[in-house]
């Protein structure tokens, strides 16, 4: 009935994390060391006063042209998941329309500087504030704070690869036509996430602090739709003329 | 929803490179 928890060997668990740790590497848009090449170069205040006088709807579509760049590298990782492609196409479309921005605020910590409170974008490392002419102020603060939260986490590339496959398989979004199937999927990526925690030797709260954080993505992902919604009722010919067709589809 | 989608159904028939 899909309440009991799928039975897992040891070694079909390592070969799991195997899989999602590679899958994860090879999609996720910047590797460690070339970040480290960029040198966590922060952008100039002339330069943040550049962006912040852009007008709003441009800013708005080049905000939505490097969202949809970092979804293709997570629709990428999906399909490299173990039981992905096995579930049918309408259950496919369903997580990533639902989950893969999530997964793009799950990634961020990659690029997120705690100390300096920035994150790596269009070239260098940008405060809130170089996101200011977007006139969602609120949002861009709750994003930067689930950044910061995520780092303080130390979470490990198989960490971050589980915990990435583990919200793209949720098996409690709306209209899965095999929701059974998703849930065992999700079910065995959990098991792997404590395998991994465990042999990490991480405290035993890291797993429901990660669980916390699911309700967050959920949050932050409803109010980049409602901030959506709000911008395209005053510029809706700059939406269906400029910003990418994926975005569109995706949240349109 | 595939006929909606047909970018992401597009992007998920591709081959992973």
């Amino acid at each position: 009935n899909g309440d009991s928890p799928p039975t897992v060997s040891m070694a079909e668990l390592d070969h799991l994390v195997q899989i999602i740790s590679k899958s994860h590497l090879e999609t996720c848009q910047y590797l460690r060391e070339e970040l480290q090449q960029m040198s966590w170069q922060n952008f100039l205040q002339d330069e943040v006063e550049r962006y912040q006088s852009k007008p709003r709807e441009v800013m708005w579509q080049l905000c939505a042209v490097k969202i949809t760049e970092a979804i293709q590298y997570v629709v990428e990782f999906a399909k490299r998941i173990d039981g992905f492609m096995d579930l049918c196409q309408n259950d496919q479309i369903v997580l990533l329309k639902a989950g893969s921005l999530e997964v793009v605020f799950v990634r961020m910590c990659r690029v997120f500087d705690s100390q300096n409170n920035t994150v790596y974008f269009d070239g260098k490392f940008a405060g809130p504030d170089v996101f200011k002419a977007l006139g969602c102020d609120d949002l861009i603060t709750s994003v930067f704070d689930f950044a910061k939260s995520m780092c303080s986490l130390h979470l490990t590339e198989d960490e971050l690869a589980l915990f990435s496959a583990f919200v793209l398989l949720s098996a409690d979004r709306s209209w899965l036509q095999e929701k059974l199937q998703v849930e065992k999927l999700q079910q065995k990526i959990q098991l792997a996430l404590q395998h991994v925690l465990q042999k990490n030797q991480r405290e035993d709260g890291v797993l429901n602090k990660l669980r916390c954080k699911v309700s967050a993505l959920r949050s932050l992902c409803s109010r980049h739709t409602e901030k959506l919604s709000a911008f395209r009722a005053i510029y809706p010919d700059i939406v269906r003329t400029h910003f990418p067709p994926l975005y569109k589809e995706l949240f349109g | 929803l595939k006929e909606k989608h047909k970018i992401l159904h597009q992007l998920l028939q591709n081959s992973t490179s």
